[in-house]
């Protein structure tokens, strides 16, 4: 039997929130170490990239791995029901075809369960590679959902250059044209609240901002959110969740035509 | 004019 329950529920709400209308079905794999998800958006422009570990949990068991292949909007439809402060438990039986969703209010009297029909999906694993970037930008994640925005009442593609003073996003339409440039942070009282660029060199590139926008939807679930770049690769939009693992998105870059 | 680039060609299938 697979059985994984979250103290903060509302976690597993904002992931499913965060990635919903990026992907509507994916294979959440549940292994000992814990659950993972990899998916493509359907024109293949941009990845998902779960990680939830194990010991994030309490608690965890999963006897043998598991795909629990699920249809994200019918997942959000059902988290909606539950209250932000539940406990949720996934559970599935070992020859079931459904997941089981257990709603726990905090003084455990009040108990919802929702059985989900699981659904099959052909779902190609990519491997990752690891790299090393020309440059990893880290900021507070409510301004880059802010800079993205209000760069897309501009244009539908953002360039982003790097350098030592900080980070640049601009964009260009037939309106007009902006741009925010966010400098490198001094002192601050939280570390949250900074803008760090860690950078090997400088690098300018361009990406679609309805992805970005799309991304940008993860913000609830962590403070700050990093942006990893180099020339010719996806760009690597990744928010921690709390201790226990994370959110990554992939975007393939633009390319000139 | 930007063309989009597609993902697969960075990430090689397992």
């Amino acid at each position: 039997m697979f059985e994984a329950r979250l103290p903060q529920g509302q976690i597993l709400k904002k992931l499913i929130e965060a990635v919903r209308e990026l992907v509507t079905d994916a294979n959440f794999e549940c292994k000992p170490s814990g659950l993972s998800l990899q998916a493509m958006d359907s024109s293949h422009v941009s990845l998902v990239s779960l990680l939830m570990r194990a010991d994030g949990f309490d608690p965890y068991q999963c006897d043998r791995n598991r795909t629990l292949g699920i249809n994200l909007r019918t997942l959000a439809s059902v988290l909606k029901c539950s209250s932000n402060d539940d406990i949720i438990t996934i559970r599935a039986e070992d020859d079931g075809d459904s997941a089981i969703l257990i709603f726990e209010s905090p003084s455990s009297d009040r108990l919802s369960e929702f059985d989900l029909k699981l659904v099959d999906i052909d779902n190609e694993q990519l491997v990752i590679p690891d790299t090393q970037y020309d440059a990893v930008v880290r900021m507070p994640s409510a301004e880059f959902q802010r800079i993205v925005r209000d760069m897309q009442i501009l244009g539908d593609s953002v360039t982003i250059a790097c350098s030592k003073d900080g980070v640049k996003f601009s964009a260009n339409g037939e309106i007009g044209s902006g741009s925010v440039r966010l400098k490198q942070s001094s002192a601050v009282d939280s570390e949250d609240d900074a803008v760090t660029v860690d950078l090997q060199q400088a690098v300018s590139l361009t990406f679609a901002l309805r992805y970005l926008s799309l991304f940008s939807k993860a913000a609830p679930l962590s403070p700050t959110v990093t942006l990893s770049f180099s020339k010719d690769v996806p760009l690597l939009v990744e928010f921690r969740i709390a201790d226990m693992g994370h959110l990554r998105f992939y975007l393939a870059p633009k390319i000139d035509e | 004019q930007w063309l989009q680039a597609q993902l697969q060609p960075f990430f090689p299938d397992e």
